[in-house]
């Protein structure tokens, strides 16, 4: 599905060259479950930005289904991003205006969505993660628990091939955490949906197919199971 | 050092009243290092802003030194939070302009702190949470668990006499959250300042030695231990 191959990523800040990954060869097959772990700053944020194609690698090549991302076009790229990626930013994004039914029915538009069951979907996707009666709050109305679940319904409720999800239990008690990681493995199981988590928990650490160590900048293990 | 007397919170939305909070009544004595536990959008959140004296009650009272909160001046409570209470957010609210250095500075400025050692407390406040290397770094420039560093180094940095802490490990791997519990426990026990959490982590909750149990906007359980 996408293969990294000798992926660096630099930020720069003015004169200052951070080398946030420092060569990262990662191959991710359709169907995967797997977790990137690593401590804080390691940079499980930048190689999700990555796959998820918000960015670009400073070198080395990133693949999608085959295609070189840096050969497509700005505009092929949202295309790609809106309708088969579904992606669970670490700091939510939501946008501050708009509900949480709002929030998430523009991504299903985004997606090129043309049925008249969007209500419908939308409905279904918060009820999923426990929102069902929140649905017309905007974010500030809302703790921070929950606005982490209504990014989660955005990024799920399109039924994208790949769901890119950046600690999404961090603000989540164990109780409704472990109900959205059901929702997900059905998803995987059943739909065939591809997940890549970047976690510190535990719980979704023990569900995971595949662990990706990463450690300042590279993988410094990758550990396929068999036995989740 | 602050008691809640049947607090209600209601938040309003045009005609809707949502009760976050439907009577808590709870004392805190100085010195406890106490979490409080409950499900997503239980009223964690809001029973953290109300101690830290960020919002007010609609009904019942809250105390902070024997003094009504609501006696008191917008000035008189602007001075109580800067100098008294650290407050570390849920979503962080770092100031986007100012590197981490000038976001932990601010604080002990506004602390009223005097002396001329500020630049080598705000170095040992960034340091203590490892991010010694990366103080000139503005927000935008660093990883979601270093933010919430920055926010935790902000708050302890004025030494203050209550910290609250809205899920302070919630982006931080394991042994990073478990260094800087260390440092606030051992601010707790050998320096007497009292500390709250609102947590979802195992690793907090173990070492607290009272767990107020909140649910659905009312304290179900409160938890002395002896031993935590
Ligand atoms: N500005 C607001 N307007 C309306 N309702 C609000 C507002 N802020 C919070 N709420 C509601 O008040 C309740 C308590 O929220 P609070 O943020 O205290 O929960 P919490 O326990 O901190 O949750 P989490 O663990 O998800 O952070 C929730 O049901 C939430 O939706
Ligand atoms: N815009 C930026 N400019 C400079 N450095 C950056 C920028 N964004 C991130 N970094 C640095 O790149 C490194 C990797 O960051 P990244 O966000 O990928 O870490 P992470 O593994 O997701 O961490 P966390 O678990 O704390 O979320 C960090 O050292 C961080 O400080
Ligand atoms: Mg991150
Ligand atoms: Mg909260």
């Amino acid at each position: 599905l996408c293969t990294l191959t000798d992926v660096k990523k630099d930020y720069r800040m003015g004169e200052v060259r951070v080398p946030a990954l420092r060569g990262v060869s990662v191959a991710i097959e359709p169907g995967e479950f797997t977790v990137f772990a690593g401590p804080s700053g390691s940079g499980k944020t930048t190689l999700l930005n990555l796959v998820g194609l918000l960015d670009v690698p400073t070198s080395g090549s990133v693949e999608m289904e085959g295609q070189d991302v840096l050969k497509l076009s700005q505009a092929e790229l949202g295309a790609l991003r809106a309708r088969r990626i579904g992606f669970i930013f670490q700091s939510f994004n939501l946008i501050p205006v708009l509900s949480a039914f709002e929030n998430v029915a523009l991504a299903l538009r985004l997606a090129g969505h043309k049925g008249g069951d969007r209500k419908e979907r939308v409905t279904r996707a918060l009820s999923q993660v426990g929102l069902g009666d929140l649905m017309d709050r905007r974010p500030s109305q809302l703790s921070g628990g929950q606005q982490q679940r209504v990014a989660i319904a955005r990024a799920l409720v399109k039924d994208p091939a790949l769901v890119i999800a950046d600690e999404p239990t961090a603000n989540l008690d164990s109780k409704t955490g472990q109900a959205i990681l059901d929702i997900m493995r059905q998803m995987n199981e059943e739909g065939g949906a591809t997940f890549l988590f970047s976690t510190h928990d535990d719980m979704v650490m023990q569900v995971a197919r595949r662990v990706v160590h990463i450690h300042d900048g590279v993988v410094i293990e990758d550990e396929h199971r068999t036995q989740p």
